[in-house]
């Protein structure tokens, strides 16, 4: 080989071999795109192409943690007043940012890209969905929508695997992991919010490692566990935040939290491509859930940050932080609600049965790092 | 960043979504 390289002939070049590497891949994926347009276009369903395990190993072996923690820091820097007009109306304008319901609409109110990115909405701009007045003493309010966003899937929850989108699913017990009982909610009535104040609500911290696979009927009643009983199903629905969307998040009901399990992990993308390609992304990443009880029996909210937006917060959780450089993946730390009344500031009620939550509260919100 | 919904509700519980459709906080998912 040497002496071939000597003669010029063939010469080892990296970056030939790169461009060469890359165009080809390039151009297999725009066949494969154009292929897959035919086949839609003549009505095929065309299965989602899922990544490969050592795909997805690949991917989550890269530092995306690292790079998103340098982005958040990137991104609190403070703009010059010039200077904020042309890189937050870039970013807006990049991203679709409707600046006319933003709290602030002149962007030199902004300090920094994360600042804005974490902006409010007029306080009318949101206003909750309501039952028609005259039905509304026999019809119950409508579950509403947490956030801004698009519905990238719904519906039931069959034999214990949830869809994340269409013909790729996760596993239920992945991604909320093990539920002790006393976790689950019993038959309880629908919140109150007018909880007795008292000592500030006891919480009980543990951290886990994921067990073994559970068996297919291990599956089936971890599912039925979560589960009051006849004519009761489990539903899901998956909400995707794009860039340019408020990412503060609400209540989507009236409920109580009664724990709070923060899972450390991967910060991969969540756009629709991404999660079209990885199956179980959602058990993969940094995830928070808060998880307790409505009128209906279980409920829960699972916030899943994203390679840019590693940062989760909960308004009534000060402990709670994420995307720290010491958390171990694949490891969980719990806190539970309720074992004693309590008043936090800011109208949510923590009782003995968990944080009360009203429809449309803030809850929490997504942010840069 | 992601919010995924995962409730027990009575099995007649209707989504009033499309898949893909656009939604913003405050407006209906079904009931």
């Amino acid at each position: 080989a040497h002496s071939v390289a000597s003669r010029g002939v063939l010469r080892w070049r990296p970056l030939h071999f790169l461009l060469a590497t890359g165009g080809g891949y390039a151009t297999y994926r725009g066949y494969r795109s154009h292929k897959e347009k035919q086949l839609e276009e003549q009505g095929i369903e065309v299965p989602p192409r899922i990544a490969h395990p050592w795909e997805v190993w690949l991917y989550r072996s890269l530092p995306t943690r690292l790079v998103s923690r340098a982005w958040g820091r990137l991104s609190r820097v403070e703009l010059p007043v010039w200077l904020r007009g042309p890189v937050l109306g870039l970013y807006a304008w990049a991203f679709g940012v409707d600046l006319r319901e933003a709290a602030e609409e002149d962007l030199r109110h902004y300090a920094s890209l994360s600042h804005f990115f974490a902006r409010r909405l007029k306080p009318h701009a949101r206003p909750l969905h309501a039952a028609h007045p005259r039905l509304r003493l026999r019809l119950r309010l409508p579950l509403v929508s947490p956030s801004d966003g698009r519905i990238l899937s719904f519906g039931r929850v069959r034999n214990c695997e949830v869809e994340q989108v269409k013909g790729v699913t996760y596993s239920l017990e992945d991604f909320l992991g093990p539920l002790p009982h006393t976790h689950l909610p019993p038959r309880a009535p629908p919140p109150h919010h007018h909880t007795p104040s008292g000592p500030a609500s006891s919480s009980c911290s543990s951290s886990s490692s994921s067990g073994p696979a559970p068996s297919a009927s291990d599956s089936a009643s971890f599912q039925q566990r979560l589960v009051s009983g006849e004519g009761r199903d489990l539903f899901h629905c998956v909400i995707y935040l794009a860039p340019g969307d408020y990412h503060g998040f609400h209540s989507p009901t009236d409920w109580r939290v009664a724990l709070r399990r923060h899972f450390p992990g991967s910060l991969m993308s969540v756009s629709p491509g991404v999660v079209r390609w990885v199956r179980s992304l959602f058990c993969h990443n940094e995830r928070v859930l808060l998880c307790g009880c409505w009128e209906h029996g279980f409920f829960s909210l699972t916030a899943v940050g994203a390679q840019n937006v590693g940062s989760i917060r909960i308004y009534f959780d000060q402990e709670l932080q994420t995307n720290r450089p010491g958390d171990r993946a694949g490891s969980f730390r719990d806190v539970c609600f309720g074992s004693e009344g309590g008043e936090v500031p800011g109208g949510v009620g923590r009782g003995p049965g968990g944080v009360a939550l009203r429809r449309g509260e803030p809850l929490g919100e997504f942010n840069l790092g | 960043s992601t919010i995924v919904l995962l409730f027990e509700a009575p099995a007649h519980f209707a989504f009033r979504l499309r898949p893909g459709q656009k939604i913003r906080f405050g407006e209906a998912l079904g009931d």
